[in-house]
């Protein structure tokens, strides 16, 4: 009787097959798959687990591993789709497939409009606007009086509440956005193509 | 303030936190 020797390529935890997440995504197989050597990468910065922790994705973003910033930790959170703490390889491809350059303009524009709303509530608020706000200006080092931030935060919203309600629903973002395009710049990554 | 500063999205968007082609660099 032979022995049949196979050769098992060892992937790690939550890996999915590159054809079921290229069906699913903007991405083609190859893409997918050196997102895969990307994803392995990142994934064995600090804790070599297969998986991408918090930590791992700051260093990765900001070549720090403890640099505490807001938006980095939303995208994370919206990364990280099973809210385990982690973000698996098929969260990864699946969520950095809104920023391909092939995807559709409405999924870039909801993916921000879920970003900003921190709270989850279904709107973005005059104070989680001010709350990202603050966050801006303290990662870039600005100082602005509360006075001046209240007046950016309410000039933005004259422009953005279009029925003055005092929150930004999905529709009037969708509006606002298309006459800002200049929002959804880091939406696009040439890099994924 | 300058008008540019007036959209608060427009400030919030340069947050590095939001470039993720960071994750690319070598």
């Amino acid at each position: 009787m032979g022995c049949v020797f196979v050769k098992q390529v060892k992937h790690t935890p939550g890996y999915e097959d590159p054809v079921v997440l290229a069906s699913e995504t903007a991405f083609t197989v190859s893409e997918v798959e050196v997102l895969y050597e990307l994803f392995k990468k990142i994934s064995h910065l600090i804790i070599k687990d297969g998986l991408i922790h918090k930590e791992e994705f700051q260093l990765a973003l900001f070549k720090n591993s403890n640099r505490h910033n807001l938006f980095a930790d939303r995208v994370f959170d919206l990364f990280d789709v099973k809210r385990n703490g982690v973000i698996e390889f098929g969260e990864f491809v699946r969520s950095l497939s809104v920023f391909h350059p092939n995807t559709q303009q409405e999924e870039k524009i909801r993916f921000v409009f879920r970003l900003y709303d921190l709270r989850s509530t279904g709107y973005i608020e005059k104070e989680e606007l001010k709350e990202m706000v603050i966050a801006l200006l303290s990662e870039s080092d600005l100082c602005l009086s509360d006075d001046v931030v209240e007046i950016i935060v309410d000039q933005t919203f004259k422009l953005a509440d279009s029925n003055d309600d005092g929150r930004i629903d999905p529709v009037e973002w969708k509006d606002f956005v298309k006459k800002n395009p200049s929002l959804l710049k880091n939406m696009t990554l040439p890099y994924l193509k | 303030v300058r008008p540019a500063l007036m959209n608060a999205f427009e400030l919030i968007s340069t947050s590095q936190g939001l470039n993720l082609g960071t994750l690319f660099e070598k």
